[in-house]
């Protein structure tokens, strides 16, 4: 990718991460729709040979397909056909080869080579780099045209593990079902047992909140936020106002004089006019004008076509309510802008009122250093965690909106079929790309600390992101409200992986724990069986299992507002949790910082020191909560807890919640 | 007409598998074909014990009730996020 290396603070620091010999051998298996060869980002100059404990393979691809950097491509069709019947082989390759742009998009997200002078259409440009550019790839195509089916998921994943990957990234969901039905949290389970780290995307159901998706403790799960990047257009109206949008277009400009513009809703038979579906404009009314479309149900990417094939000269896009003012660009295929919400409803009132609206688009190209950033994107989906309220999900975000990397040679940046031009980098948005991001993140550090476990790494990248602007310290921004965003909307933060490198104490886990999870989640023996494959894994009759004992980096409360008198005044309440910290830095004593506040809820830690003395010593604490009333139902009070030595800090996000 | 059939994911308990069998692969295959006539889709020992078919709903309920079957979990399709 280019600028997330910069801004990410990875430029510059590769010896932040040493080199322990091991970085180049961890290999990232993205299971995802496959892996365009041919691209520049799986070049292996510089790599070294390919450790001789891998046991992949390159099916389905001449041998030349894979090298020092891509060392193994395989692909899992059998449930997507019996499923849907025999692929078409004309539109989908039966080979790991990527045919959508999604798979090679995210796994030189995650370890891309660099590429000098990648850009789309002179957008974006600069050095495209994965977050572990010397990490090698794996991909295993289990995402057809038809969707990715848990049968080809799960042999994806047996197979990532078997061939030897350190981590694997899956940029897909399935809703949140319980952890014993979900393919996913199955597979993902027996790889932490192996000592795998598994990443996957939050999903792009934001901003409502209870959206998530991946939300088993033991999957690093990630949201998406912006970069300090925008492709900045102008939208110039007749009366001389403009509004700023994004557009990434690239083709002949409109002319500066502004034409005519009219509101797509006027300009159809349809009651959804104004969405710009398929077949609802009529060319009489939009035929040589720029039309303002409505986000919503089509993909955006569409709209621009219909309005093309329509007779218009341009688009406006103008958000929703749901979207609020995050700018996502689209490579569309005609002069076009995306705006936010307040400056959609400001042209189209415009072109209501004036009886010969007209307008232009200027298309001004790349700005960097945009602040403040990063926003939590819109579409982010966001807790609380549905499946279990007691663990705060997601765990952290990374760079998601507006993310360049390789492209398939197969489809064009739009994705479209009526698309037929072809870019060897392509600029799309979603948890799908900040996934990979924390993918790419975790070779690293799996890397430069091979004796970590993937809770720990898991843990480094939590209680180091930071959840404030540096410099101002004001709380990070949604992009759906523009107002202070919280810990369900970023979990811990935002990942800084030069501090994640150092993070002074880890909360570990292994499965033991995680089963001990699933006991006080009161799980069957043969549910627990069914998700870990320890036979011996087994709940203790005579032991009390509690969800808040999983040593997890964050902490969730809930309070059930059924417990509080008529009067709402519940007895005060106190919840009592344990964390048992371990020191992978030097010798030090960490106290916790500024008194923890969250509104309406006393937090008491003890102790407020601890003291270490050698690496791998571990010490525990106590938190105890306690809400003096209860709150109405659905009320949630956030806070911080930082334990610092001076050199490192180490932040859990806490959330307070009344069901 | 013929009922219709879904993929279906069977966790076995590997531990389980009867004296007779010297392959988990075997046991598995034995199993599926005293409920169903379905060819096995895939069969899993790395991460998971058991196999994927297609299945009636009654083959997948007859399924559920055998000895060393953990788990009959229909197969989900996810989306690109």
């Amino acid at each position: 990718t280019t600028r997330t290396p910069e801004f990410l603070g990875l430029a510059g620091n590769e010896g932040l991460f040493p080199q322990s010999g091991t970085k180049g051998d961890v290999v990232v298996g993205v299971l995802d729709t496959g892996v365009w060869p041919e691209s520049k980002s799986y070049d292996d100059a510089g790599l070294g040979e390919v450790p001789s404990s891998w046991k992949g393979a390159c099916t389905g691809f001449n041998s030349s397909s894979c090298n020092r950097k891509l060392i193994g491509a395989r692909f899992f069709n059998r449930g997507y056909e019996a499923a849907m019947g025999p692929m078409d082989s004309s539109r989908e390759s039966r080979s790991p080869r990527d045919d959508d742009g999604h798979g090679t998009h995210t796994s030189s997200t995650a370890a891309g080579a660099p590429v000098a002078g990648a850009n789309l259409f002179g957008f974006a440009s600069g050095t495209a780099r994965g977050m572990a550019p010397r990490a090698r790839v794996a991909v295993y195509k289990v995402c057809w045209l038809g969707g990715c089916f848990s049968s080809d998921i799960l042999a994806g994943m047996e197979a990532a593990v078997a061939d030897g990957c350190g981590v694997l990234s899956l940029s897909l969901g399935g809703g949140s079902a319980d952890y014993s039905r979900d393919s996913v949290a199955i597979g993902a389970f027996a790889a932490m047992e192996r000592d795998v780290l598994v990443s996957c995307s939050a999903g792009n159901a934001g901003p409502g909140s209870a959206t998530l998706s991946n939300v088993a403790p033991w999957i690093t799960t990630v949201g998406a936020g912006t970069l300090d990047r925008d492709f900045p257009a102008y939208v110039v109206l007749g009366n001389g106002k403009n509004y700023t949008g994004v557009s990434l277009y690239a083709g002949k400009p409109l002319p500066s004089t502004p034409i005519p513009i009219v509101y797509a809703a006027n300009a159809s038979n349809s009651t959804s006019g104004n969405l710009c579906m398929p077949g609802t404009l009529l060319p009489e009314k939009v035929s040589g004008k720029i039309v303002v479309c409505d986000r919503g149900i089509s993909a955006r990417v569409q709209k621009g076509f219909v309005v093309r094939d329509a007779g218009g000269a341009g688009m406006v896009l103008a958000n929703t309510a749901a979207n609020g003012q995050e700018l996502v660009a689209d490579a569309h295929l005609l002069p076009a802008a995306g705006v936010g919400e307040k400056e959609g409803s400001a042209i189209k009132s415009y072109v209501a009122s004036d009886p010969k609206p007209t307008a232009t688009i200027v298309v001004a190209g790349t700005q960097v250093d945009v602040h403040p950033s990063p926003l939590v994107a819109a579409f982010s989906s966001r807790g609380p965690n549905t499946v279990t309220p007691e663990i705060l999900k997601p765990d952290v975000i990374a760079p998601g909106v507006n993310i360049l990397a390789a492209w398939t040679g197969k489809a064009g940046p739009t994705g479209l079929a009526a698309d037929t031009r072809r870019v060897e980098f392509n600029i799309i948005s979603g948890t799908s790309m900040s996934c990979p991001h924390v993918s790419g993140l975790a070779a690293l550090l799996r890397g430069a600390r091979p004796e970590w476990s993937p809770a720990a790494v898991r843990s480094a990248l939590m209680s180091t992101a930071y959840s404030t602007y540096s410099g101002h310290g004001a709380p990070i921004l949604d992009a759906a409200t523009g107002a202070a965003a919280t810990p369900f909307d970023y979990g811990a933060g935002h990942v800084d992986p030069t501090r994640a490198v150092e993070p002074g104490l880890v909360y570990d886990l292994g499965a033991r724990d995680y089963v001990d999870f699933l006991c006080a989640l009161k799980y069957t023996p043969a549910m627990i069986a069914a998700l870990a494959r320890g036979k011996s894994y087994a709940c203790a009759e005579n032991k009390t299992y509690s969800v808040s004992s999983l040593n997890y980096p964050s902490f969730s409360v809930v309070y059930s507002t059924a417990n509080s008198d008529a009067a709402g005044s519940a007895a005060a309440t106190t919840v009592t949790h344990t964390r048992t910290v371990t020191n992978v830095g030097a010798a030090g004593t960490y106290k916790v910082d500024t008194p923890v506040s969250v509104p309406g809820v006393t937090v008491d830690v003890k102790p407020t020191e601890l003291a270490f003395s050698v690496a791998g010593e571990k010490k525990s604490y106590t938190v105890s909560f306690t809400a003096a009333k209860s709150q109405p139902s659905g009320t949630a009070a956030f806070g911080r807890l930082v334990w610092s030595d001076g050199k490192h800090t180490v932040a859990s996000p806490i959330a307070v919640t009344w069901t | 007409t013929e009922e219709l059939r879904a993929t279906y994911i069977v966790h076995m308990a590997k531990s389980a598998m009867p004296a007779g069998y010297t392959e988990h692969g075997e046991w598995y295959g034995a199993s599926l074909r005293s409920v169903s006539g379905a060819k096995m889709i895939y069969t899993y020992d790395t991460l998971l014990h058991g196999f994927s078919a297609r299945l009636t709903e009654r083959e997948a309920g007859d399924m559920a009730a055998m000895d060393g079957v953990l788990a009959v979990n229909p197969e989900t399709r996810y989306q690109l996020h």
